[in-house]
């Protein structure tokens, strides 16, 4: 039977760059572009 | 996806920092990522040493970056908690090389449908397209297997899909952060005009005639032939596995003439090393008899020895016979050579022979050990299930263990486990700063189109359990009691690794199951020499150059170096300020200068004009004294005259 004598780094959430940012709450540009004068 | 404008663009080679901030595991990954880059692009990384820009790699809050070179002297990128994957700063790292992300192209409309409705509210600007006057697509096709695509739940408000792609199987390929796909690395390779890579030397699956160049060498009984199968096994070549009709060649040693001391030598093109180390990779299959053997050799073009000098590297005896098996070799070559597979026929009879292909060599480091899993399949077949790999040693002697975990339906889970070892008495516990590194290989014959997938942990000596004993203490202390299958019973400390480290789907996608066999490579290094001050993250080479600087406080952000064994202050500059001094006390810039410059020219043509007044009012007085002088002497000589 699997045992779980583990400890999960990513606590079972298979998060992306922009899941991460948005806990944080950062609204970065597309979530996680720090903006300069690009013109965008 | 690529921003417009040459002044985004970086040198070929970036000045980085590692700052203090990032957490261990993270510093690790980066110089992981780094590798990735100098295989597969011509992108390098040095560490900085003063150069006007360059990026400073630190644990902001979250994973971000600028997109482009912005000419700032030091520029930020995060990689905060949980940004510790690969594929995340290999993502990170493109948006600073000058890329955006690639749903957001101007021709996206055509490949994907945003569902507005189901973004997070006040997120939709997230989803903006941007044409072509703002970013070039470098007339590459629309890349669903791109590392800067969004996935199809990014800023979802629910459960279903904000992007739906216009082909339904890549509905899941959409956001993969494994690896630089194919077209991910076309882009970067033409908007820095990379002609070659730092680490990559040579690839061959002997699909063309030529066989890379390869040669047969005359001293020896028979020769490697070019087949695409042979009676005795394989039945196919590894590359396309009998799925290519008249295509899947490979290199055959027939040892079933039955002749004892039979040799096939087979050496390569003439290789030119850079770095000074490289990782042999090659699959060899076995249909001959047990004592049929592999030596693999260099031979070295050293002053002095025209014919090379030729050096043993690897002895490969007691093949498994029946499958293609993956091996790697070490070499550690500093002038041009040769890789030499010499096969030798052992004294019990064959009814077959040996053969390799997909040959893959590079300047990178090979993994420390391969976990072979065979028949791999059954092993997804619906239920729950851990599955152990055999034990291991790192290169100090720490006995590890990985276990997968494999889920019924939805992800695979993978975890480092220290176990009880031979060695327990003599090593350090908790065990300090030790990366392990675990990759799911990606088969592909060509290293350089690979996207295997790849997570590290870092042994926290400090790290606790809820009970209070260390995370990372002796196996025997800490762990449970387990057997090996032949019964022999050993401790396992406690799993550390992640329970989605890849879904079935992707799993199921690419090479990473070929010929139903798996492979997890594994590299567990010591980084504790990363724990040091931020802009040195190798080792520092000697004492003398630690005492050096050690008393040597330079200031403004400036970085001690040893020049002439004497520490120096390298100073930070930007675009228009820098500072100077022995320790970086002073600050200057152009705008100085330049007030400088004018109050010095204002002055000194103040002097000038001054001294120009002078000299003409001292001139004029003169002559005027000198003509009163000549009027009076006139006046007297008339007055005699008449």
């Amino acid at each position: 039977a699997p045992e779980k004598f583990v400890k999960d780094i990513d606590g079972g959430l298979d998060q992306d760059i922009f899941d991460i940012n948005e806990d944080l709450g950062l609204d970065l540009f597309e979530g996680d572009i720090r903006l300069e004068a690009h013109g965008r | 996806n690529s921003i417009i404008g040459d002044h985004y663009r970086w040198p070929h080679t970036i000045p980085y920092v590692l700052e203090d901030s990032l957490e261990m595991n993270a510093k690790g990954v980066i110089l992981n990522a780094f590798e990735r880059y100098r295989l597969k692009t011509c992108i390098d990384f040095k560490p900085w040493s003063g150069e006007a820009n360059y990026i400073s790699v630190f644990k902001g809050s979250g994973c971000w970056s600028s997109v482009g070179n912005i000419h700032a002297g030091k520029q930020e990128l995060s990689i905060g908690t949980n940004c510790d994957r690969i594929a995340t700063v290999q993502h990170e790292f493109l948006h600073a090389l000058g890329f955006w992300h690639e749903q957001s192209r101007a021709d996206r409309d055509d490949y994907v449908t945003i569902v507005w409705e189901r973004i997070l509210a006040d997120r939709e600007h997230n989803f903006n397209i941007y044409n072509d006057s703002v970013s070039d697509s470098l007339n590459v096709p629309y890349d669903y297997n791109s590392v800067m695509h969004y996935s199809k739940t990014a800023f979802q408000n629910g459960t279903e899909s904000t992007i739906i792609t216009r082909i339904s199987d890549f509905e899941d390929v959409i956001g993969q952060r494994m690896d630089f796909s194919d077209y991910d690395l076309l882009k970067l390779n033409q908007l820095y005009n990379c002609t070659s890579s730092l680490s990559f030397m040579d690839s061959c699956d002997f699909e063309l005639e030529n066989i890379c160049g390869m040669i047969q060498s005359s001293r020896d009984t028979a020769d490697w032939q070019r087949v695409s199968q042979v009676l005795g096994g394989p039945e196919n070549d590894h590359s396309n596995m009998g799925q290519c009709k008249d295509s899947g060649f490979f290199m055959h040693f027939n040892t079933s003439t039955g002749n004892e001391g039979a040799k096939a030598v087979l050496e390569s093109r003439v290789l030119y090393p850079k770095r000074g180390f490289q990782c042999l990779e090659f699959y060899l299959y076995n249909s001959g008899s047990g004592n049929d053997q592999l030596n693999i050799y260099t031979r070295e073009y050293t002053a002095g020895h025209q014919d090379g000098v030729l050096t043993l590297q690897r002895e490969i005896k007691e093949i498994p016979t029946g499958s293609w098996q993956l091996y790697y070799v070490t070499f550690k070559v500093t002038e041009k050579f040769r890789v030499v597979f010499e096969g030798l026929g052992g004294p019990d009879a064959s009814s077959g022979g040996l053969s390799i292909d997909d040959i893959n060599l590079s300047e990178t480091r090979c993994p420390h050990h391969v976990w072979h899993i065979q028949n791999f399949t059954q092993l997804l077949g619906g239920q729950n299930i851990n599955v152990y790999s055999p034990p291991f040693y790192s290169p100090e002697g720490y006995a590890f263990q990985i276990s997968m975990y494999i889920e019924a339906l939805t992800n695979v889970g993978i975890y480092f486990h220290l176990i009880s070892g031979a060695n327990d008495d003599q090593l350090q516990w908790p065990c300090p700063w030790r990366q392990a590194t675990m990759t799911l290989l990606d088969q592909n014959p060509d290293i350089r189109q690979r996207m295997s997938n790849q997570r590290s942990i870092t042994t926290d000596p400090t790290m606790t359990n809820d009970n209070g004993s260390y995370f990372w203490d002796r196996p025997s202390k800490v762990g449970v009691v387990a057997s090996f299958p032949n019964g022999t019973q050993y401790s396992r400390g406690r799993g550390y690794g992640t329970s989605v480290f890849i879904t079935h789907k992707r799993l199921k996608s690419r090479e990473f199951i070929k010929g139903d066999d798996l492979y997890v490579l594994l590299t567990v290094e010591d980084i504790s020499h990363l724990n040091s001050t931020a802009a040195v993250p190798d080792p520092v080479p000697t004492s003398t150059v630690q005492n050096a600087c050690s008393e040597v406080e330079c200031q403004n952000g400036g970085i001690c170096t040893v020049q002439d064994g004497r520490p120096e202050c390298k100073c930070p500059a930007g675009e228009d300020w820098w500072y100077m001094g022995k320790r970086c006390e002073t600050r200057g810039s152009t705008r100085d200068t330049i007030v400088i410059a004018v109050s010095s020219t204002v002055t000194v043509f103040a002097v000038m004009l001054i001294i120009t007044l002078v000299s003409v009012y001292c001139t004029r007085r003169r002559y005027r004294k000198k003509a009163s002088a000549n009027a009076a002497a006139m006046n007297l000589e008339n007055q005699h005259a008449f």
